[in-house]
């Protein structure tokens, strides 16, 4: 699964994702990077949110949409939104994956509960960040 | 007038002992590489939906990733591919799943956001959209890749089901195992 997040120069946030599902998959089987609210969520007063994981853990959690209703809702910062969701909701239905972030200031948020992810970011100054671990 | 990007490649049971160097730097070059399209785009005062949607197309168009032409197979020896888009502005989406002839899924997930009063399309009618959209479609031969293609054979083999295998496809599972080392794939155990 791929994802990205981006705010442009209007202040509007965008989200997208996609993938080739799952290794083996069958029945037509589905998982959450095509449903908005569960992989795929983008809201200005909030956040937008792109996500990878165990795809039906993420479809009941609501993953996407749970994160920036936590945002909006809560006045908390999209970080500890993000962490709330990914690091204990998540954990505690034992699902692992997890999801890149921007807030509607143009901070990227990354988190994840498995070993790696591959994500990156440009910063304020154009610089480049790429991870994996 | 800020503009920022930030993008994920998957996640998953992804352990530099198990990285190759090769592999990590392939890896570091194509995000590199797609968050400077979509970032460009966004300095030239771009949409941030058209931002990311370049630089989803570039992780689509490798075989690194679960995406696009890196497709893994289903049980049915098929690739099926899913996308989403979504803008915050308005709260318009439009997303794809189960297709098998769009080269980038992104691009078709953006059609049915502007194009159509839908959200969600899917299987073979939303690929004839694809076409009354101009939106370009391959060969579903075009996502096949050695890697994935052992990957599921692999996984075919293990859940003991042989008759799901064809005598070359057993034989092509034996011959295997150096293509498929975890040292070459480390993370093929990352879900999708």
């Amino acid at each position: 699964t791929v994802g990205a997040v981006a705010l442009d120069v209007n202040g509007d946030l965008a989200a997208g994702t996609s993938t080739g599902g799952m290794t083996n998959k069958k029945f037509g089987r589905i998982g959450d990077s095509p449903i908005i609210g569960a992989g795929t969520y983008a809201d200005n007063q909030s956040c937008a949110i792109s996500a990878t994981g165990h795809g039906e853990f993420f479809i009941r959690a609501a993953v996407a949409h749970d994160i920036c209703a936590r945002v909006l809702y809560k006045k908390i910062p999209l970080q500890q939104a993000a962490d709330e969701v990914i690091m204990e909701k998540l954990v505690n239905m034992k699902a692992e994956g997890g999801i890149v972030g921007m807030s509607p200031k143009g901070e990227p948020v990354f988190s994840f509960n498995s070993a790696g992810m591959y994500r990156g970011y440009i910063d304020a100054e154009g610089n480049i960040h790429t991870a994996i671990y | 007038n800020k503009v920022a990007i930030a993008i994920h490649g998957g996640a998953g049971t992804i352990l530099k002992s198990n990285m190759t160097p090769e592999l990590e730097a392939a890896y570091h070059k194509k995000m590199k590489q797609a968050l400077s399209a979509g970032y460009k785009l966004l300095k030239q005062g771009e949409s941030s939906i058209k931002a990311i949607q370049a630089t989803i197309m570039i992780m689509e168009d490798s075989e690194l990733f679960n995406a696009g032409k890196g497709a893994v197979f289903t049980h049915h020896k098929t690739n099926e591919l899913d996308a989403s888009i979504m803008e915050g502005r308005h709260l318009n989406a439009g997303a794809i799943a189960g297709v098998t002839k769009v080269k980038n899924p992104i691009t078709l997930a953006h059609a049915v956001m502007v194009k159509s009063n839908h959200v969600m399309l899917s299987g073979e009618k939303a690929e004839t959209f694809a076409k009354k959209q101009s939106i370009e479609m391959v060969s579903p031969d075009y996502f096949y890749t050695e890697r994935r293609w052992q990957q599921l054979l692999n996984v075919l083999k293990d859940d003991s089901d042989s008759t799901q295998l064809s005598e070359d496809e057993q034989q092509s599972v034996s011959q295997a195992s150096p293509f498929m080392s975890v040292q070459r794939w480390p993370d093929d155990k990352k879900f999708g």
